[in-house]
């Protein structure tokens, strides 16, 4: 592998496909939401809406932040609060075409990035593990 | 920067030194292992023993897996239990001279590395970050 093969290696070929990504949705109850992360073991998974687009990423630390009170854990809060409310809106989207590098600067601040194609439909992320895999083994050469 | 520089890369120039690496001790209850946690928004912490050796890693999601009952949330499994009862003790250790390939190949599978130096004493942690900024450093070159 040389630096221009890396430079031109597909994202695509990376990706974690979407039937495969745990996600959650706006709708949902934050509850499930720590049901999902808790049983897969993740730290944060994709939102998506009711047409399957994506609309932000939850986490762990999202929930748990939502739910120190000072004098406790309001647990309650997990059944009165839905995913939409605690989610984080605003994050970095990769396009099916977007180049390695993109990829990799966004990755430098994301632990993992959410791609979509054209039309805004979701295809599957891509973390930080595919793209050190990949430069391990451009450098291992 | 050529591929022999990245090679030759001193570990100990991209990693966070240990005074300034949130962490938590093997007595503590589990309790202030999530307090550290919530407060700092850190998904795991390395974990020390009171002589400042490394003994693992505690991290949001093994104290949830560890609190989450069948019925429900038992948190009063917080203060009774220690982070020592639910770390994990086996985890990979880079040591200060470890070249930058080593490190690479185990932030695969680790969202950061710990660091001793020769006599075991903790020196910091190399998180993927770290790593991700300088070869996208290389590569826009
Ligand atoms: N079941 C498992 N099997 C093997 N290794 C596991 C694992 N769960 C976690 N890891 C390892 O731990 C790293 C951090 O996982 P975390 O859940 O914090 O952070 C994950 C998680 O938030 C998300 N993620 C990964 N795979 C996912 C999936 N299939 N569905 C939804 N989210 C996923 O992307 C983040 C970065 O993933 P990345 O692979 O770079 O990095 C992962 C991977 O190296
Ligand atoms: N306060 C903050 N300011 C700016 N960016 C922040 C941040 N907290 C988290 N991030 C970003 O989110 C990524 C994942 O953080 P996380 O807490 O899951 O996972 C973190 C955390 O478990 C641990 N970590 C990082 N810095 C630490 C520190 N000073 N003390 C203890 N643990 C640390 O290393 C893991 C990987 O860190 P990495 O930098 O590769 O990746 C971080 C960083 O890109």
């Amino acid at each position: 592998l040389t630096t221009e093969d890396v430079l031109n290696k597909d994202i695509m070929d990376l990706i974690i496909p979407s039937d495969v990504v745990a996600h959650v949705q706006t709708i949902n109850p934050l509850e499930h939401a720590l049901l999902v992360l808790v049983k897969t073991g993740y730290s944060a998974v994709p939102v998506l809406d009711i047409d399957n687009k994506l609309k932000g990423i939850i986490s762990k630390t999202m929930i748990l932040n939502n739910i120190f009170g000072i004098e406790r854990i309001e647990f309650e809060k997990l059944s009165k609060r839905k995913v939409q409310e605690v989610m984080k809106a605003d994050i970095p989207i990769l396009k099916v075409h977007d180049d390695f590098l993109t990829a990799l600067k966004l990755s430098i601040d994301q632990t993992f990035l959410c791609v979509e194609d054209e039309e805004g439909f979701f295809k599957g992320i891509l973390p930080r593990s595919a793209l050190l895999k990949y430069l391990n083994h451009f450098l291992q050469d």
